[in-house]
């Protein structure tokens, strides 16, 4: 399933890879 | 560290926003939930910028968001 990745990891001092304010 | 405001982050293009206001939470975060941190930071960072300002300036809404957070998180990890 797409959902298993979710939610995307944030990891500090990392570019962010999820999504942007929409 | 300054406190974040609403013109600092507006200066930043929008996928930097969202690191900007990563990097700020995750050490709070991290504090109540070590080995969850980075998962509910990506949760947190769902939210608009505008309210996540707000959640940085008011420990109990925060609080309150991470344990909402956490308990989606294990729902959908079950």
């Amino acid at each position: 399933s797409s959902s298993v990745n979710w939610p995307p990891e944030f990891r500090p001092g990392e570019p962010w890879k999820g999504y942007p304010n929409i | 560290q300054e406190p974040l405001t609403a013109s600092m982050l507006a200066a930043a293009p929008p996928q930097e926003q969202k690191q900007i206001l990563g990097e700020r939470l995750y050490p709070l975060i991290h504090a109540m939930h070590p080995f969850l941190a980075g998962k509910i930071t990506g949760m947190l960072l769902e939210i608009d910028n505008s309210e996540l300002l707000l959640m940085l300036e008011s420990p109990e809404s925060l609080h309150s968001k991470i344990e909402e957070a956490v308990a989606v998180l294990q729902v959908h990890q079950m």
